[in-house]
């Protein structure tokens, strides 16, 4: 028989303390301005 | 074994922008009208490896129009960008590198320009003026006016038109038309092609002296014209690149 497990669902996993979003690669930066 | 797969190149790192550096100077001396372009911004980068030293890249790359024509041999380094009261005009890009042994070198490319929208600019800047059509018939008309003012007055070679660079048109607080336009000179003097007009020819690719006008003309609430002509001077061709690229060799203004 399969057993079917609950699963604790997050929307979001939460970052841990400290965490820094590491930098987009792309698009770079503006060397002008945008249009 | 299967070579690990290689990081992920940010689009502002300097390998990036060597390749940036390689692709917009190959648009540029590619390029048949109008201005030169630099770099605004690396949209997108990536990179396929097909052997030991031996990549392909694949570069999107957002342009800005400068004030530089392109006949002029004015490094693009030292060309100002248009600003955006000017009425700014976008390139976007997309271009195929291959970086052998350390050398970049352009496989192909392709590019779209558009201008910035009327409405843009009239938000920000609501007397500035707009960018016009080149075929505009007050566009041609102060072309052919300005040009027939330069010619009237020199002493140097009868110059004749290329083709229009840009035109804006300004209406508010006077109705101005300002026009940019490339010029190649011919083999008479303005003074013989009083005369004999007909027979006045561009002067052959390896003799030819080309230049750039602006002009100013204003129609109300007063009629003025201005006019100012600066021709490049003699280009020494070389066999790789087309004739109206090349690097000239010296300046002179009139």
């Amino acid at each position: 028989p399969v057993a079917k497990r609950a699963v604790a669902q997050h929307d979001k996993v939460p970052h841990p303390v400290g965490f820094v979003s590491p930098p987009l690669l792309c698009p770079g930066k503006v060397r002008h301005f945008k249009i | 074994v299967p070579a690990p797969p290689l990081a992920p190149l940010g689009c502002d790192d300097p390998e990036s922008e060597a390749a940036a550096e390689v692709a917009v100077s190959y648009i540029n001396s590619h390029s048949h009208h109008g201005y030169k372009f630099a770099l605004n911004r690396i949209e997108n980068i990536r990179v396929l490896p097909q052997g030991p030293n031996n990549d392909i890249i694949f570069l999107e790359l957002d342009l800005l129009e400068t004030k530089c024509h392109v006949l002029s041999p004015t490094p693009l380094e030292n060309c100002t960008v248009r600003s955006f009261a000017e009425h700014a005009v976008e390139g976007d890009c997309d271009i195929k590198l291959q970086k052998l042994d350390g050398k970049i070198t352009v496989l192909a490319s392709k590019c779209h320009s558009h201008a910035d929208s009327n409405e843009d600019v009239a938000q920000l800047c609501p007397d500035c003026p707009l960018l016009a059509s080149l075929n505009n018939t007050e566009v041609t008309t102060a072309v052919t006016a300005a040009l027939g003012d330069h010619n009237s007055k020199t002493a140097d070679a009868y110059l004749k038109l290329l083709e229009i660079g840009r035109a804006q048109i300004q209406y508010h607080p006077a109705h101005v038309v300002y026009v940019e336009f490339a010029v190649a000179a011919t083999n008479c003097s303005a003074e013989e092609a009083k005369v004999h007009v007909e027979a006045c020819q561009l002067l052959p690719d390896d003799q030819s002296n080309f230049g750039f006008c602006t002009a100013t003309v204003v129609k109300r609430p007063s009629e003025d014209l201005q006019v100012n002509c600066q021709l490049y001077g003699h280009q020494v061709p070389t066999p790789d690149t087309p004739f109206f690229f090349r690097v000239f060799q010296s300046t002179s203004t009139s």
